[in-house]
């Protein structure tokens, strides 16, 4: 079924 | 001082409603323009991005940037004083402590008032990059909603799959495995750049939670780009949109 990434994996932190 | 108010105030609680069981406490950004949100769930998953633009409002003033901590468990559950048919105003003075909320039924002769207190936040914003996106797709929100919901029943995870003539939802679970494809030649569904495919597998929890925004659109616009999150989009009628972003799954 796949690992569940994160999304901070994609967008940075600001 | 800031004040905002909405003809239609069943917009704003069905927003709430839609978001209230993907993220808890959030900042809502009031600027001169309009209204805007930016918040992830707990695990990091997903993200509620909301913005409403000042001239969707019936009446808007915002003298300067007012940042407004608020639980949105509990602004749901102010939310249901709102009836149908309610116009709603929200506003507060220039160093809020809380925000008041107006309904006014249509006919005038009712009038609910309710201060939620406001909170202090630390604010957890991403910067979510520019992101040219390879498949995209228009389909009625109705039928996504429902085709989530019978599918989280076969599996946890839906590959999609958007190509030049159709998009395809795939699932693989311990009863077996199965897909839905949707032809885009018809008219509830297009792909605006065909000559792309991407597929990517998501987790259908998270899919149902967003589709709890499908009475603010008749469609819901999904978005994808290889190794990039997908974005799921409601417009809401003359005032803005509401997107979803969630991380994909990745096989390692």
């Amino acid at each position: 079924q796949g690992r569940q990434t994160t999304l901070q994996l994609f967008f940075s932190g600001e | 001082m800031f004040e905002a108010k909405l003809t239609d105030g069943t917009i704003f609680k069905k927003i709430i409603e839609a978001i209230k069981d993907l993220v808890t406490d959030v900042n809502i950004d009031a600027t001169p323009t309009g209204l805007s949100l930016q918040a992830m769930d707990s695990s990091h998953v997903a993200l509620v991005n909301l913005h409403l633009g000042m001239e969707g409002f019936e009446r808007y003033r915002c003298d300067r940037n007012l940042t407004l901590g608020i639980s949105i468990t509990n602004l749901a559950k102010v939310m249901k004083l709102v009836n149908q048919n309610d116009s709603i105003t929200l506003k507060c003075e220039d160093e809020p402590t809380y925000l008041t909320i107006v309904c006014q039924n249509q006919k005038h002769d009712r009038t609910t008032q309710f201060n939620v207190n406001l909170i202090t936040l630390d604010s957890e914003h991403l910067g979510i990059p520019e992101t040219e996106y390879t498949s995209e797709i228009t389909m009625n929100s109705g039928e996504f909603s429902k085709l989530c919901k019978e599918l989280y029943a076969l599996s946890e995870t839906v590959e999609f799959e958007i190509s030049t003539t159709f998009v395809k939802f795939a699932v693989e679970g311990e009863i077996g495995s199965g897909s839905i494809k949707i032809q885009t030649s018809a008219d509830e569904a297009e792909t605006s750049r065909p000559e792309d495919t991407v597929k990517l597998s998501f987790a259908l929890r998270y899919l149902n939670l967003f589709n709890k925004a499908y009475s603010l659109s008749n469609q819901v616009k999904l978005s994808m780009a290889a190794e990039t999150p997908l974005v799921v989009e409601y417009e809401v009628e003359s005032l803005g949109t509401l997107k979803y972003y969630l991380a994909p799954k990745i096989t390692d």
